[in-house]
């Protein structure tokens, strides 16, 4: 997640995501910023915050398996550019899906729920918290 | 053979890269056919 | 040295692909666990009631990623990995999950072996040394040195290699690997502080988690953050206890075998000199080849073999054997000579090996009457510059220290691993390719390992082939120079 091209590559990927989303005719626009802040924040929970371990053999005897994706950034140090970064982007998301439903409630409570089960386990306090 | 190195297809199996050529495709005609209906 | 810096598009494609990859990946695994697709690997990685030795996640990226381009990887050869090797050809019908010999061998250029000087030969009078080595001793001791004690070539072994070294004093080992992870717990322990270069061979590190002592990484090469780091420790001592650390080992490798580059010996021993702590150095890569007279780094950067506190390194990659051996004052090797894991727990090294070692050192030592030796190590200066010359002017991302005899060129996408080792096989050079977690995920890359056996015409034809694989696979990233094709 360090290295070079990989925000970039992600912040790609979320906007791919939104043009297939607003390329299907029946979709309008608000819909399609709420569907990509959930589909985002739903896919962001389950791969930093469910999955644990890592999708290789490591060298550390095992040490990894305990832990999510998102407690072995940076070997757990808090607070570094890359958990800045991830956590900023739902938060983002939000604003602009806010912005482009006009602020419709129905919309706003999916888009806010969505981005709190994507921002709060990346506090701090809940390092390590089963 | 651009295509499916910069894709990473090339790794695949044939019939993974037809199902991901043609999602991309389907990805492709559906923006255009809105881009075209929008406009 | 250099490294060019990874264009950002060459990242942004490479970090797609692997998505692309890992998201066809789970679609796989779902197939498979739904049992719409036959498994092919053994029922789970964990057999039933037993202990589970591996997550079924680990083996995601093993199934999914390295399974589909293994048929590039550890490819058996059927002759001796000199200059040249023959490569023995694999069949697969099932995307590489099973394999086929068809008994052909391909005759390939090796640029994927270490075989620095060339000794790497089955004629010629190292190899006639461990053939007539084998009917006076046998073939192996089937003992430990502590039960058997010392055999007499091993004695004159680590003699003449202490000379070569210009150390005290030296042992020998049978493995290069175990050589540091076996022997460092012997050197530091609880209460100790490591700090070890980010690009430290496995062995290190695994011999470093052994010992139990502290590890601090540091910036690969980087001796503003090595002096960091030292300062830092030395003012805060341990953790929380504050108490002073009792050692502080510098680990730090010769060449760096997978970037290509050389370690700074002069500036790494300023600051050792300067805050007191000792230096361990691993010459795996640069014994034998770096140096005017080939004895690594430290003939290279012309500084004093005292200074450094502990010489490693290994037979393997220069000498056409294997094992490893580590050098310094006497006392300091007849305290590994007696704590060392490796002289309780592993059987002696076999005669032959050690006579292709002995003989290859008297080559270059030019005990053997000739200048065979020097004239290899000159060679292979030469074939090491002109090289990665070429490569420069053709326009691929070259990495590390122009000496280097490692040549890194860069590949970035994961699909091009395969597809450049596989046309260069099909243009009759065998080259080995790294990628993710060897090394980062955007910088896989092809390592070529140049060596003295190469003959001019043997690099021609090397660089043709690359010349037109890296335009069929459109390797040219460096923005330093105008590219130009192979003349």
């Amino acid at each position: 997640l360090n290295s070079r091209g990989v925000w970039l590559t992600y912040i790609i990927l979320v906007f791919v995501l939104h043009f297939i989303l607003l390329s299907i005719p029946y979709i309008t626009t608000s819909v399609a910023w709420t569907l990509t802040t959930t589909i985002h924040n739903i896919c962001n929970y389950y791969i930093f915050h469910v999955v644990k371990g890592a999708p290789w053999e490591t060298s550390d005897q095992g040490l990894a398996r305990r832990f999510t994706f998102w407690e072995q950034i940076d070997n757990g140090i808090q607070w570094t550019g890359t958990r800045k970064f991830l956590q900023i982007v739902p938060v983002v998301l939000f604003f602009i899906a806010s912005f482009y439903t006009q602020y419709d409630k129905t919309h706003f409570i999916i888009n806010l729920a969505t981005m709190l089960l994507a921002v709060v386990p990346k506090f701090p306090i809940f390092y390590g918290v089963r | 053979l651009q295509y499916l190195l910069n894709t990473a297809l090339y790794m695949l199996e044939p019939w993974e890269r037809a199902l991901f050529s043609a999602f991309l495709f389907a990805i492709i005609s559906t923006a255009l056919y809105s881009a075209f209906v929008f406009l | 040295e250099d490294f060019e810096e990874t264009p950002t598009w060459a990242a942004v494609v490479t970090v797609l692909g692997y998505a692309i990859l890992s998201a066809l990946g789970w679609l796989r695994d779902f197939l498979r666990h739904i049992g719409f697709e036959e498994k092919k690997t053994a029922h789970d990685p964990n057999p039933k009631n037993f202990v589970p030795l591996y997550q079924s996640y680990e083996c995601f990226y093993t199934r999914n990623l390295y399974t589909r381009i293994r048929d590039v990887f550890n490819q058996p050869i059927a002759s001796v990995a000199g200059a040249k090797v023959h490569i023995m050809e694999r069949i697969s019908d099932d995307f590489n999950w099973t394999f086929k010999f068809s008994g052909k061998k391909i005759p390939s250029i090796n640029l994927g072996s270490y075989n620095y000087l060339g000794f790497a030969e089955n004629q010629g009078p190292c190899s006639e040394q461990a053939i007539k080595s084998i009917e006076k001793y046998g073939v192996s001791t089937c003992s430990t040195r502590h039960e058997l004690g010392n055999q007499r070539y091993m004695q004159e072994l680590e003699t003449l290699m202490a000379e070569y070294l210009n150390a005290e004093d030296c042992i020998a080992f049978g493995m290069g690997f175990a050589t540091n992870a076996l022997n460092i717990p012997t050197l530091v322990g609880q209460g100790d502080l490591i700090l070890s270069d980010r690009l430290n061979h496995i062995s290190l590190i695994l011999g470093a988690r052994l010992s139990g002592a502290t590890i601090c990484p540091f910036n690969h090469n980087d001796m503003k953050d090595l002096e960091s780091q030292l300062r830092k420790a030395i003012i805060s001592g341990q953790p929380r206890t504050c108490r002073p650390w009792k050692k502080i080992l510098i680990i730090v490798e010769g060449v760096y075998s997978m970037e290509g580059s050389l370690c700074k010996l002069p500036e790494i021993i300023e600051l050792k000199k300067k805050y007191k702590a000792y230096l361990y150095m691993d010459e795996a890569h640069s014994i034998g080849a770096i140096g005017s007279r080939g004895r690594g780094v430290v003939d290279y950067w012309r500084v004093d073999p005292n200074d450094i506190d502990v010489h490693m390194g290994t037979f393997t990659k220069s000498f056409g054997s294997a094992g490893g051996y580590i050098a310094g004052k006497k006392a300091l090797i007849d305290h590994i000579r007696i704590y060392s894991h490796s002289a309780c727990y592993s059987t002696s090294m076999s005669a032959p090996v050690c006579y292709q070692i002995i003989s290859a050192l008297s080559i270059i030592m030019g005990r053997d009457g000739t200048n065979d030796g020097q004239q290899r190590i000159q060679q292979l200066a030469c074939n090491v510059r002109y090289f990665r010359r070429q490569l420069v002017d053709m326009g691929f991302i070259v990495y590390g220290n122009d000496n280097s005899p490692v040549v890194p060129v860069m590949i970035f996408m994961p699909a091009k691993i395969a597809a450049v080792n596989r046309e260069m096989l099909k243009r009759g050079c065998a080259v080995v390719t790294v990628g993710f977690p060897a090394t980062l995920l955007t910088e896989s890359r092809v390592r070529f390992c140049i060596s003295a056996g190469h003959t001019k015409e043997m690099l021609d034809h090397a660089l043709k082939a690359m010349d037109e694989v890296g335009h069929l696979v459109s390797l040219r990233y460096s923005k330093q120079k105008p590219h130009r094709r192979w003349i």
